[in-house]
């Protein structure tokens, strides 16, 4: 499946915006810290990404790029958790995000991977009929991008 | 106008996708 990159990481940039996540979510920057992915994913489901969890990603992180990788870790690594343990399906065959090029290099290419399995998250918990009907409120071309990196995903997906 | 048939189509194969999506039993076992 042939998405332009750069597209993705806009037009999810633009999707997560939908959360109104109370961390910033504006530009690539802001997303690096992954306080507004975090939130997002309490919205998605909280009983897994619970406050617990959510106290444990530091807001205030500024340009350290410690902090922010150790955020992104936890962030990765509960989401992979519950696509194997909550959603049934493993992940294994879609390229996991590299978090250092991501925190050292705003790298829309692997920060779209991040926001694609954030995506994958929306698009199957038991709230997913309320996220989808979200997606379909979005610009067309925007929907267009999230339809394929809604196919990617599902294509790289085993039960 | 080809045009608008074009953005008609493009609109009608993103409404199909969703609404497929929407009406898929959730992932969530049990």
């Amino acid at each position: 499946m042939d998405v332009n990159k750069t597209v993705l990481c806009e037009s999810l940039i633009i999707w997560l915006q939908t959360f109104n996540t109370a961390a910033p979510c504006k530009t690539v920057d802001d997303l690096t810290s992954g306080a507004a992915m975090s939130q997002a994913l309490n919205q998605i489901d909280s009983s897994w990404f619970s406050e617990n969890w959510l106290a444990r990603i530091k807001e205030d992180v500024g340009d350290n790029v410690r902090l922010k990788m150790n955020n992104l870790k936890k962030i990765l690594q509960m989401m992979v958790d519950y696509y194997n343990e909550v959603l049934s399906q493993q992940v294994k065959d879609f390229p996991m995000p590299d978090l250092m090029r991501v925190v050292e290099n705003s790298d829309q290419i692997e920060l779209g991977r991040l926001l694609q399995l954030i995506l994958g998250c929306a698009i199957k918990c038991d709230r997913k009929q309320e996220y989808i009907q979200i997606i379909m409120t979005l610009e067309e071309s925007v929907q267009h991008v999230v339809m394929t990196a809604i196919q990617e995903l599902m294509s790289k997906e085993t039960m | 106008d080809p045009n608008m048939k074009g953005a008609a189509a493009n609109e009608g194969v993103l409404a199909n996708f969703f609404n497929s999506l929407l009406s898929k039993k959730t992932g969530v076992p049990g």
